[in-house]
């Protein structure tokens, strides 16, 4: 099993990858990608010899192979359903994002308690309330307040959601078989400012 | 210097010091930590090492010490402003969440260029329009769209901001000294498809 470092960086890794098809390049070292990723090249190694023999040595990466390694890796050949709960600022700038649902993920519903959002569009579909039956999917993103998030999670593992990705800053408590990931962007300027103190890289 | 992924573990093992402290319990061993923070205690043990000797074997960490020191790590005990530039969806998000500028972060001012943001207040802050002066300020956030963003960050480089936050899904070229920290929820989601496929934990 891969740890959480490496899976978070297969996506850097990828976006290098598709990049360098598209210019045409069939090969990479693991230097050009240490670079490109801001990591050593020995992070790089470690991190793809997890996904199993990819690279010959003194000859790098075929990128194609690579590409589609990492992918099955993540699960991108498969489409999944995303629902997301709380359209207000996070949710909206989330759904309305071009870059947060990509690799398969596809929105499938909105829900909302408010009655001025229920009944709106948004991102192309009408926001719905969240007293009636939830659309069966994958993944359950919860953009609610902190002091909503555990029964919003309870109602999403109830329609049979079994991976949450919280944005609110709350721990909440699910069943066995519920993966969940929490998003805390504090944490991210907190990363900007140890490197700011000592002056390293990104 | 510490890794990006042991710096991002840090305001979560002080987030448990916090809570223990707070329960009046003054020592806690590394599985304890381990078993809150979702790693193995080895993780734990070579993170803190990192900070210089904190645990006795055998008798596990000093709370307050370790707050303490965590705190020194990430710079907690100096002030710092953040200035927020384009007060859309996620802009407001972040500004008015209770757990984005924490730690010593204090919101100094919000810049937009769209008329009808400029002039209107936005958590106790009134939006100022881009063209002028821009406070003096230790990290810039970037939460415009992805076109904008070079010319944001040119924008606060030009003000002597040393540190950028940057949301937007555009790769931003700085001058050196300048630290730039990318955000990327695809990446939060694609994490947590990682686990679901793989039936492990947060
Ligand atoms: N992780 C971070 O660093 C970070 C940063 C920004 C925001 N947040 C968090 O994200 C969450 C959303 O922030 P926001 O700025 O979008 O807030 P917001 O108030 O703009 O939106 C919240 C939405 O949730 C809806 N809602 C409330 N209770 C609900 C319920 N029980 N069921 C369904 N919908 C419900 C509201 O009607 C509203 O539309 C908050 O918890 C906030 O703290 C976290
Ligand atoms: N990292 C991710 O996964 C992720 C997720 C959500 C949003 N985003 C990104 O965050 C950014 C903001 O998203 P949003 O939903 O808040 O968009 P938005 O359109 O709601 O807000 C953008 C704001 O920026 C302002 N703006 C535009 N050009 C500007 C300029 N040159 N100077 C100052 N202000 C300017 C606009 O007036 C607007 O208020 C986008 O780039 C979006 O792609 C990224």
């Amino acid at each position: 099993k891969l740890s959480e470092p490496t899976i978070a960086r297969l996506p850097v890794y990828q976006r290098i990858a598709e990049g360098w098809l598209a210019r045409g390049q069939h090969r990479i070292d693991s230097q050009q990608i240490a670079e490109l990723a801001g990591v050593t090249a020995t992070t790089v190694r470690r991190d793809l010899a997890g996904l199993g023999t990819l690279g010959t040595r003194g000859a790098g990466y075929d990128v194609s192979v690579l590409n589609d390694r990492i992918g099955e890796a993540l699960g991108h050949d498969r489409k999944y359903d995303v629902v997301v709960v709380g359209i207000g600022n996070l949710g909206r700038a989330l759904v309305n994002s071009t870059n947060f649902l990509i690799r398969g993920a596809q929105l499938a519903a909105l829900y909302d308690i408010d009655p001025e959002v229920v009944g709106t569009e948004v991102a192309g579909h009408v926001v719905r309330a969240l007293d009636g039956p939830i659309e069966p999917a994958t993944v359950g993103v919860i953009c609610v307040p902190a002091s909503a998030a555990q029964e919003v999670a309870d109602h999403l593992v109830a329609a049979q959601i079994h991976g949450l990705l919280n944005f609110a800053p709350q721990v909440i408590t699910t069943p066995l078989g519920t993966a969940v990931h929490y998003v805390d962007f504090s944490i991210e300027l907190q990363i900007l400012m140890y490197h700011l103190n000592n002056g390293t890289g990104p």
